[in-house]
């Protein structure tokens, strides 16, 4: 999955369908859309209320052709409809030249496209998993719906997971709104604390269950916006994750929501903030065939495997599979094309990339290709620049930059 | 209603991968001779081609033209332009 990188602040939200469709009828239409939205409620606290005037978080209109957004529709076929993400507003429109239908194989599901649009009113982007919601194409009428894995972690890193158990099912309507619309993003700033940019090596960098990322170095970590640090940053590790000690070797959050830290030959388990069972353990224990006192670990998002990285090799390992590190492992890092040995920290960001951390520098990986990305300013790009914010620090390494 | 014409040129295929990200705005500007040089053309038929879990070709195929083809949904698939710092 990818996250656009914006979120609602509340989980109450309220919707109005200030458009109808030209061929179907108002109450069907209705429960409809009231069914898609609570796709997104069955796995999170979120709650989806109808709202006939007045203010709301997402608008719904069916429109044709030019609508107003500047993103004209293109009659039937092709783009069925799109939708804003909550820092853009959240509305969704739907092209009606579409043959929208309900529970028929014929036209187009309203359901179908309506919950995913509605994916994205909530900050979610595509997914290239083809099995998911968020897979931009349409792939044609589903009598039974079910909501991918990929699907359920995207909304999750963002809302949390369910704790409330009314089943949103049947959609309730009007209650007081709240029409408070995501808070305008404060420009990042440069970290108060700013002896990060002076040296921007770090210990490791993982992305929590929830989508956050935090970049460890020494007693310290980092919590990461888009493209700087959060104010209020640096704060103590033994504040943030209670128990656990200083000048971590690596990390990385797993598909079960659970983050793995390592040092030295032990290594500890926390669900968020709080240690998850009797740790630390010994690495040889719970992570057989991995070595100790590693410089980094990341899911990778090619396959979703862990893989860890000590000097000039790494190892693959399948929590799934036994043994869970094949014989033919380690293999050398330079089967990464562009990836140097002796890495500091690496990571699946929330953008779906996955990077690498060596010094003051990093390197952006393309999947697809197996190789350091391509891209102006060219990787290595310095660290302190793109991840904390920094002011005054180059955002280029290319010698004889222009 | 008037129906979506299929991806068959080289051309829709570049509006295409411009309305979805793969290729800059300026791309999608059917007026514009924007020129592209072939690495970025490629590259931008790769990324497609990956995201859509197509065979990775950097060709533009019939497979790929014909997924073009298919009704989706409008929002680009990559997001955070490139020109925005926050792209890491």
């Amino acid at each position: 999955y990818a996250l656009q990188g914006s979120r609602w602040r509340v989980k109450a939200l309220t919707y109005k369908i200030s458009k109808y469709p030209k061929r179907l009828k108002r109450a069907d239409v209705d429960a409809e859309i009231g069914r898609a939205f609570a796709v997104w409620s069955l796995d999170t606290d979120l709650t989806f209320t109808r709202k006939t005037s007045g203010p709301v978080h997402i608008e719904i209109k069916f429109v044709e052709g030019e609508h107003g957004d500047g993103d004209a529709f293109d009659g039937q076929g092709g783009t069925l409809a799109h939708a804003f993400f909550p820092v853009f507003g959240g509305d969704a429109h739907f092209d009606d030249a579409e043959l929208w239908t309900i529970g028929s194989s014929r036209g187009t599901n309203l359901f179908q496209v309506a919950a995913h649009e509605f994916g994205h009113s909530l900050g979610l982007s595509h997914s290239d998993q083809s099995s998911a919601l968020m897979a931009p194409f349409y792939r044609g009428y589903e009598p039974v719906f079910k909501l991918d894995d990929d699907d359920k972690a995207a909304i999750q890193s963002l809302y949390g997971r369910k704790t409330t158990n009314t089943n949103q099912y049947t959609p309730t309507f009007n209650s007081p709104p709240s029409t408070q619309r995501p808070t305008s993003f404060t420009p990042p700033r440069t970290p108060l604390d700013d002896s990060i940019c002076k040296d921007s090596k770090i210990d490791t960098i993982f992305n929590s269950a929830h989508g956050d990322t935090y970049a460890f170095k020494g007693d310290k970590f980092y919590k990461l916006t888009t493209d700087a640090v959060e104010e209020g940053y640096p704060q103590l590790i033994s504040k943030g994750w209670p128990g656990l000690p200083s000048n971590i070797d690596a990390a990385f959050t797993y598909k079960n929501g659970k983050t793995y830290f390592f040092k030295g030959t032990q290594y500890w388990r926390y669900m968020g903030s709080q240690m998850d069972g009797v740790y630390p353990k010994e690495i040889s224990e719970g992570f057989t065939g991995i070595p100790d006192h590693l410089d980094a670990a990341m899911v990778w998002g090619g396959n979703g495997k862990i893989y860890f990285f000590k000097g000039s090799k790494f190892w693959r390992f399948d929590p799934a599979k036994r043994p869970p590190v094949k014989a033919s492992y380690p293999k050398p890092i330079s089967n990464w094309e562009g990836v140097p040995n002796n890495l500091d920290a690496a990571l699946k960001y929330t953008n779906g990339y996955t990077y690498f951390f060596k010094g003051d520098k990093y390197y952006r990986f393309h999947d697809a290709r197996f190789a350091v990305d391509t891209a102006t300013p060219p990787f290595p790009r310095p660290t302190a620049h793109w991840w904390f914010g920094c002011k005054n620090t180059p955002s280029s390494t290319a010698v004889g930059d222009h | 209603a008037s129906q979506t014409a299929p991806v068959s040129t080289t051309t829709q295929a570049e509006i295409y991968l411009s309305q979805f990200g793969y290729l800059p705005a300026s791309a999608r500007n059917p007026e514009s001779s924007g020129l592209q040089d072939k690495q970025t053309w490629v590259s931008a038929i790769e990324e497609f081609q990956s995201f859509a879990g197509l065979n990775i070709t950097g060709e533009l195929d019939s497979e790929t033209m014909k997924l073009m083809s298919l009704p989706r949904c409008g929002v680009r698939d990559r997001v955070g332009s490139a020109d925005s710092r926050s792209k890491r």
